[in-house]
């Protein structure tokens, strides 16, 4: 069972303790191998090696590889936390663990906060809202002129940057959330809650005895 | 009181790439 046993790399990918990541995160020992279920079914879209691969990650969020997304590709790599390019299910159920209805909320500020941080400066800059708001307004075919968009990034500046130093840092971040809680609504997934019932075939899998 | 304006952050958070619940979709 040795991590790094070269004889044991063709063995198929094996399910990390969910007993583990269910300390680790606001999952039952169920509801991990429910979400497993997902994580598998994801995992095999591209190819069937038991990790997620970037390709697999955009075709489940959008049901083509064709597209591309600077938000799927921000999310993806939050989740990679090992930085390998792929998403092995800890690092899935781990990140995953974060949009749970139940999960603390500064987890959800502090992940949304990064996303934003495109370039992992450490705030939130001018240019990085404009060009997400680009993508986001390309994503839906909306059109607004340059004056219209640049007048809703002053605005949102004038609100968010307290400082006034052109940036808007975590504490600014979080301020501004506070105030305008639709703006984590996307940071919760209503689905995590009904997990085991979505995927109820994880009973036939389970390693751990019901308590 | 503030007038009531689109906030950037509202239009972005709406992008199908930050959409988790795509994954849950058949």
């Amino acid at each position: 069972l040795g991590c790094c046993d070269t004889k044991n790399r063709k063995t198929p990918y094996r399910l990390e303790n969910p007993e583990i990541i269910a300390s680790e995160t606001v999952f039952s020992v169920s509801e991990v191998e429910a979400l497993y279920e997902l994580y598998k079914k994801i995992s095999s879209a591209v190819v069937d090696d038991g990790l997620i691969n970037k390709e697999e990650f955009q075709l489940a969020l959008f049901k083509t590889n064709k597209k591309e997304s600077i938000f799927a590709e921000r999310v993806f790599n939050l989740f990679d936390t090992k930085n390998n390019g792929v998403l092995d299910f800890g690092e899935f159920a781990r990140a995953l663990s974060i949009f749970h209805p139940d999960a603390p909320l500064n987890e959800k500020i502090d992940f949304s906060f990064r996303l934003y941080d495109l370039k992992q400066q450490g705030y939130i800059g001018r240019e990085e809202v404009k060009h997400m708001m680009l993508a986001t307004l390309a994503e839906s075919g909306m059109n607004l002129s340059d004056e219209v968009i640049e007048n809703i990034i002053d605005k949102t500046f004038e609100e968010a940057d307290t400082k006034h130093d052109g940036r808007i840092d975590k504490d600014e971040w979080e301020s501004l959330v506070l105030q305008h809680p639709s703006l984590l609504k996307n940071m919760t997934l209503q689905y995590l809650r009904d997990i085991t019932t979505t995927f109820p075939s994880f009973v036939f899998y389970s390693q751990v005895e019901d308590t | 009181t503030k007038p009531v304006t689109m906030n950037a952050f509202e239009l972005i958070s709406r992008s199908q790439g930050l959409n988790l619940s795509n994954l849950f979709e058949k």
